[in-house]
């Protein structure tokens, strides 16, 4: 049974994909099958492993149109230097699929067809998302088991989760009853100022429990970490940065294993 | 004559809307009068001076396609507290013109079109564009006179101004040929650590004179003065963000007024 986690805010620069990157290091360091999924034109998971290698098929080659060459899953997933982590980059061209799959009635389910035949060979799949609700970012709504919320604890932040739970509930209300929260995560938190703590505060009372206990404080290694082409772990494995993606697994494992 | 400045960069969380909101206070305060205009869908230019009214008319009534309603420009544009700053507000229903403008042969220029009637009225408008580089940022670097390009001092900021550069070559080549970059803005700049100060050199070594000299440091006023609907020259008129906030003012009057 593979658990399939979208991390998703369409607020740009909130912690997407730094979480995607070191909590599918931290499952697979748990000794749990992970693949990483690129999602965002940007590429920022993919970079955090390899060097931009213009020639290789990626996801765009999987979820484009009909006939255009396309890919099988298995054949974009590469392995990263970690045991038990394995990488389906992305690639700016995934920008395109917003207008080529506008209007097809099968636009949304995409990604889920495409991993069906994958689903055996991983325990976990974690799928990084751009900053937008557009049709990548509902194809990973759409292919999920549940949905991780990072959100800055800052004054924008908090404004934009109506909008993201409005997606939530009309991805719940047809194309897929069966996603959960599993839950929202504070990150680039800061001990020293006042806003974190007032914007901690609020969301807390907006979410409730669903919020995680784990935080992810402001760490100068989580920064660095992506330009050596290594997760947090195996960069800086003591840093608070790497104790804090740690924790954060064991609270995901616990809350997706135990139902 | 009316300068347009669009602030673009696909990269989420990276100081467009702080540097939208605190450049167009900053000229208004210089006694050019001012329109910001709020093209991101998530309206957090928006929210920096209104609370949020579902029932006023925004920029996508401006730009929805013909027939819903449309509303001209001048009916969106609102006062702001300061004198000579107007803000023309955006809304979640912006994101829709993606899908709805696709295919379009006049889509990239809704806005340069929207915007005629009223370019007599302004010295300045800065435009606040979405983290992606879809219609609605396209419709900002058609209607625009001038690029200004904010990058954050870390490490996936650098890798994506490729794909910028390309969106900023194919708009000169045919729709906007007369289209400049008056500037590349580090922001977030964090004097303490070493990824701040290695990215920057690497900025300047990529983008030379382009560069602004003034580079934004991280200052917490910055975060805080949008929770007050306030800009950052009436909430901290003394702190370091505001006095940065003022000299790019002066470099960006600079560079457009003397050519
Ligand atoms: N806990 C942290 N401590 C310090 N820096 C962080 C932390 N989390 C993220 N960052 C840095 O903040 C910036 C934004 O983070 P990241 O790129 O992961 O966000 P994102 O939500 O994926 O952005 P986008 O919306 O562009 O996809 C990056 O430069 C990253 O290195
Ligand atoms: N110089 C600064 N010092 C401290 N905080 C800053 C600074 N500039 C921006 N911020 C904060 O960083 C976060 C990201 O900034 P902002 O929202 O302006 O970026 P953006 O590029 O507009 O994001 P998006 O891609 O979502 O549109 C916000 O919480 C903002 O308050
Ligand atoms: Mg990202
Ligand atoms: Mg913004």
């Amino acid at each position: 049974m593979s658990h399939i986690i979208a991390i998703a805010n369409q607020k740009g620069g909130v912690g997407k994909t730094t979480t995607a990157i070191n909590l599918a290091a931290a499952l697979a360091d748990r000794g749990r099958r992970t693949l990483l999924l690129d999602l965002d034109p940007q590429a920022n998971s993919t970079l955090a492993f390899f060097s931009p290698d213009e020639s290789a098929t990626t996801l765009y080659d999987v979820l484009a149109p009909e006939g255009s060459g396309r890919a099988t899953m298995e054949s974009v997933i590469r392995p990263s230097k970690q045991t038990a982590l394995s990488v389906a980059p992305g690639k700016l061209m995934l920008s395109r699929l917003e207008v080529q799959l506008a209007g097809q009635f099968d636009a949304p389910f995409r990604l889920k067809d495409a991993l069906s035949p994958v689903l055996k060979n991983f325990d976990y799949i974690v799928v990084d998302t751009p900053p937008a609700l557009g049709i990548l970012t509902v194809n990973a709504m759409v292919a999920a088991t549940h949905l991780l919320v990072p959100i800055q604890a800052a004054y924008f932040a908090i404004e934009g989760t109506d909008d993201l739970l409005e997606t939530y509930s009309r991805i719940r209300a047809r194309p897929n009853p069966d996603l959960k929260i599993v839950g929202v995560l504070i990150t680039l938190y800061d001990k020293r100022t006042n806003i974190s703590r007032d914007t901690h505060e609020q969301i807390r009372a907006v979410f409730g429990n669903t919020l995680f206990r784990t935080k992810i404080t402001k760490n100068v290694r989580l920064e660095e970490s992506p330009a050596y082409k290594e997760t947090i772990l195996s960069y800086a494995p003591r840093s608070p940065g790497a104790v804090e993606y740690r924790k954060l697994a064991l609270e995901v494992i616990d809350r997706v294993e135990a139902n």
